[in-house]
């Protein structure tokens, strides 16, 4: 039985962060300290579901944290709670298996490991979302070694899931 | 060159994993 290849974390959160880019949001997001007050993954979201991640539940993301982690936390549960719901009321999926990232490490030390896990469950959510065709055609023209990762990525979110 | 066989070789992979991707039916409950 062939199984995905296992992922390294450090590069599939550098592959990602590549990746995030692609949506060209307004906030900087170049390294692994741009994403971790959750403005940039809300963004983001928004992009992938306006219609889900709507206005009033961006509001509910506080923009400006500065270096308060436990403000940038809180931002980052609302974030993971929103795209597990998602996963449940719009895809129909369940990911019993898949470690959740720590957004305590995100938060409060810039974890890139957790970060890049949190970013693989966003991806998970731009490759099968209805405006799917687009996120995929754009993965389809990056850079080899990045789609290689990101291919690896949605193998593993594909093992964790039932319907 | 077996370096350029194996780039096409890969470049086959991922296409052929995210066009199987592109045909699969979104997922919804309804």
């Amino acid at each position: 039985m062939s199984t995905p290849e296992s992922l390294d974390r450090m590069e599939l959160c550098e592959s990602l962060l590549t990746w995030i880019q692609t949506f060209e949001v307004d906030a900087p997001c170049k390294r692994v300290e741009d994403l971790t007050n959750g403005a940039v993954m809300a963004q983001v979201l928004q992009k992938i579901d306006g219609g889900y991640f709507s206005d009033a539940w961006i509001s509910r993301i506080k923009p400006e944290v500065g270096d308060n982690w436990r403000l940038k936390v809180s931002n980052l549960k609302k974030i993971l709670t929103g795209i597990l719901d998602y996963y449940q009321e719009v895809l129909g999926q369940q990911i019993n298996d898949f470690t959740l990232p720590d957004v305590n490490l995100i938060g409060e030390h810039s974890d890139a490991a957790e970060l890049g896990r949190m970013l693989q469950l966003i991806l998970g959510c731009a490759v099968n979302c209805e405006q799917k065709q687009e996120y995929i055609q754009t993965i389809m023209v990056m850079e080899e070694s990045v789609q290689h990762v990101v291919m690896t990525a949605i193998q593993e979110l594909m093992s964790k899931e039932t319907p | 060159d077996p370096n350029m066989k194996a780039g096409a070789a890969n470049e086959g992979v991922l296409a052929n994993f995210f066009n199987s991707l592109l045909s699969k039916k979104t997922g919804s409950p309804g």
